[in-house]
């Protein structure tokens, strides 16, 4: 109700005014592109493939009022309520990883055998706030 | 021996970390990447990690193979593709690690070439299920290109007995027979599931065998007559097991394939448990053609 007190009820231009609040973020959460070389790690010693990897990352404010955009749970808003109205110290929703896709490395053991094995998890595909 | 270091190196990693870091109890340090991982993650420890013994190398014809395992398994971005013939997330190769000189009283009438073969599988962890076995053989072209091959394999498996001798005894054994032709392959895989499979189920960590391998040239179903034997040069087979890994870490092709799929999964008959790494296409099944006909 007090927000409705604030809506001006006459002028458009303040209507634009109470609806900025609802925009959503300029550099709003989204996934970003990493590319790292193994070697960089110095582990192209024992990783013979890939040579590259890409993790990926999630990056970006999260908006105040989220629904189905970035596929949050309802729990993100009453968060954000908590944040704002009731104990700042709780932290607004923050912008991570919501779906990965496996990756599949060829390494060589300490005794010199090979393994072929597939990891699950290993690179970001989908971001979301909560 | 290898074994109690590993553990011993485990428990010395868990106490330097910050207990933040610790592996988990009961997770064994045979997840390749998990430990550079979080050493890495921990500075202090980077130093260290870089200064390790140096690891064993791989037989390159070894690491060539696996290359292409690895090409025909993962797209260029090093996704698993998302063929479902295989069961698999994991492929070990194992080189064997000692021979044996035979004794007398071991060689069989008429083996000449009997090789003594033990393979230690520290490396596989308990949560790495068994799904194929296979003895690999690598050729040299030597042979006369675009000749005809019969080779038969006869493989012993070996029991230490106690009797203080070295090398242990025969204890049960099978013979395989395969033919073909030399010009296509540069790898001959021979199944050992069924005979290896015993073994390591029970979790026996050294597998000793005995391994003789004669080729003669010629196609006996041709009815040509098998002629002298090949002297081919062979390098002591690797071997290599296809295996399930039920662990966290690991991708389980069939989660996610199910959680993508949003009709209902039908039972299929799938003509094939593993995708075959020497190339070749599986072969479709009359009743998978059948079954295909049917759907179109």
């Amino acid at each position: 109700d007090e927000n409705t007190k604030e809506a001006p009820a006459t002028s458009p231009a303040d209507l634009s005014e109470y609806f900025k609040q609802f925009v959503f973020p300029q550099n709003e959460c989204e996934l970003h592109n990493f590319r790292l070389s193994f070697s960089q790690l110095k582990w192209d010693k024992w990783i013979i493939a890939p040579h590259r990897y890409s993790p990926q990352y999630c990056k970006g404010d999260c908006p105040r009022v989220i629904r189905h955009r970035y596929g949050s749970p309802v729990h993100t808003m009453v968060q954000n309520i908590i944040y704002e109205k009731l104990d700042p110290s709780v932290p607004k929703p923050s912008c991570v990883p919501a779906e990965y896709s496996p990756l599949s490395v060829l390494t060589i053991e300490p005794d010199g055998s090979i393994v072929y094995k597939e990891y699950e998890d290993m690179i970001a595909t989908k971001c979301t706030c909560r | 021996s290898p074994r109690s270091r590993a553990h011993v190196a485990s428990e010395d990693t868990n106490s330097e970390l910050s207990p933040l870091l610790w592996l988990p109890k009961g997770v064994r340090r045979g997840y390749a990447l998990l430990p550079p991982l979080l050493k890495v993650l921990s500075d202090q420890e980077h130093q260290v990690w870089t200064s390790e013994a140096p690891r064993l190398q791989p037989d390159s014809r070894a690491l060539r193979y696996m290359k292409r395992l690895y090409k025909m398994s993962a797209t260029k971005e090093g996704i698993p593709k998302a063929n479902k013939s295989h069961l698999y997330n994991t492929v070990r190769l194992f080189a064997p690690c000692s021979e044996c000189k035979q004794g007398p009283r071991d060689l069989m009438k008429g083996d000449i070439h009997l090789v003594d073969l033990l393979f230690n599988l520290d490396r596989v962890t308990g949560l790495e299920h068994l799904l194929k076995s296979v003895l690999l053989y690598s050729f040299d072209t030597s042979v006369p290109i675009s000749s005809s091959v019969t080779c038969t394999c006869h493989l012993f498996v070996k029991e230490h007995d106690f009797s203080g001798q070295v090398c242990p005894s025969a204890s049960h054994a099978v013979a395989f027979s395969l033919h073909f032709e030399v010009r296509k392959r540069k790898w001959v895989e021979i199944d050992v599931t069924s005979f290896l499979q015993p073994l390591i189920a029970t979790n026996r960590r050294n597998i000793h065998m005995a391994v003789n391998f004669t080729c003669l040239m010629g196609d006996p179903h041709q009815s040509t007559n098998l002629e002298n034997p090949v002297n081919m040069a062979l390098v002591p087979p690797s071997l290599l097991l296809y295996l399930n890994d039920t662990s966290e870490q690991a991708y389980h092709r069939w989660n996610s394939l199910q959680h993508r799929r949003k009709i209902p999964v039908r039972p299929r008959q799938r003509n094939s448990l593993l995708l075959d790494p020497s190339g070749d296409k599986g072969k479709e099944t009359s009743q998978g053609k059948r079954a295909s006909r049917r759907r179109r």
